[in-house]
């Protein structure tokens, strides 16, 4: 009985992932191989197809009616931003650095949406002190992030808006100092975390385990979190146990990469406060200044 | 904690509603 409430807590974390999240790594990895029916992604390899690009994102469409109609609210509600990106549509070609991590940041934004919808789908979530339910969340989010962003990477770049576009990582090499700095970390760990071949159903338990850490800052009771996430734990290593018979350590190897996260996440931060001095155009969304705000 | 994160404690109250700053 045991056995069969984890796999039931497997299904509907999966379930929940599924819904909340877009872009799963089966469609990514499907996009990235070229085995999708429809169109390939648009390459963008120079500052040319930069330009290009954004003309391309700017007539397509937001993947579903539901996210189509989440993202218009979340931009109406940024209307600050918004504003400043379409004046510096107007600039020469050296603002296209900045212009483009402004949609980085939108699109982060909305993954942070995405984020703690999911989070609030993980049974007795909810039920935490609202209080640790934020701390959760500012400490766990941006891990949450750069681990969704493994399944959208291969070593030669990254799909972007929701699959419709390819960056090459030469490209985002090439652009100035500290934009240049910002994905090459990501790159790397998502090579490394790829080699673990997780499918979207041990991703969604994965997601869980992270954002359930009993040791983040400020928590008021861990022992509810901590209890929440043994739980978890078990679901993913049965989980893994069954999905990968023949993938030796992988339920160690994987938990082993969230002592990884925690340093790319300080070194992430520390370069968006370097940005935030060095950028003086530069307005950082007002949800991720608040997550980033006395975080490491 | 909860002044300090406004934002993200509404995307925490409210269901799938998007976030009104």
């Amino acid at each position: 009985p045991e056995a069969a409430d984890l796999r039931a807590l497997s299904r509907h974390l999966y379930e929940a992932y599924l819904k909340y999240f877009p872009l799963t790594k089966a469609k990514a990895r499907a996009i990235l191989s070229g085995k999708t029916a429809d169109n390939a992604p648009f390459v963008i390899h120079d500052m040319k197809s930069l330009l290009e690009g954004e003309q391309f994102i700017n007539c397509k469409q937001i993947p579903t009616p539901e996210h189509q109609q989440q993202m218009s609210a979340l931009t109406v509600a940024h209307g600050g931003l918004s504003g400043a990106h379409q004046g510096l549509e107007c600039n020469i070609l050296d603002a296209v650095e900045l212009r483009f991590f402004h949609s980085c940041q939108s699109r982060s934004a909305e993954a942070v949406r995405e984020v703690t919808e999911f989070a609030k789908s993980i049974p007795g979530f909810i039920e935490l002190d609202l209080n640790d339910q934020v701390t959760l969340l500012k400490y766990g989010v941006i891990e949450v992030l750069i681990i969704m962003m493994a399944p959208l990477m291969n070593k030669d770049g990254t799909l972007i808006a929701y699959g419709q576009i390819f960056m090459t990582r030469e490209f985002l090499k090439s652009l100035r100092k500290p934009f240049c700095q910002m994905l090459e970390p990501k790159f790397e760990f998502s090579v490394k975390f790829n080699t673990l071949e997780l499918d979207d159903s041990d991703m969604a338990l994965f997601l869980a385990v992270v954002i359930l850490s009993g040791d983040r800052p400020g928590l008021l009771n861990v022992k509810p979190i901590e209890q929440l996430q043994e739980t978890v734990l078990h679901a993913l290593e049965l989980q893994l146990k069954l999905n990968h018979p023949d993938s030796l350590q992988l339920f160690a190897k994987l938990l082993q990469k969230m002592t990884d996260l925690r340093q790319i996440v300080t070194d992430h931060v520390h370069l968006i406060q370097l940005l935030k001095k060095s950028e003086m155009e530069m307005c950082l969304h007002p949800l991720l200044q608040e997550i980033i705000k006395d975080l490491y | 904690l909860k002044e300090k994160h406004k934002i993200l404690h509404q995307l925490l109250q409210n269901s799938t509603s998007p976030v009104d700053l």
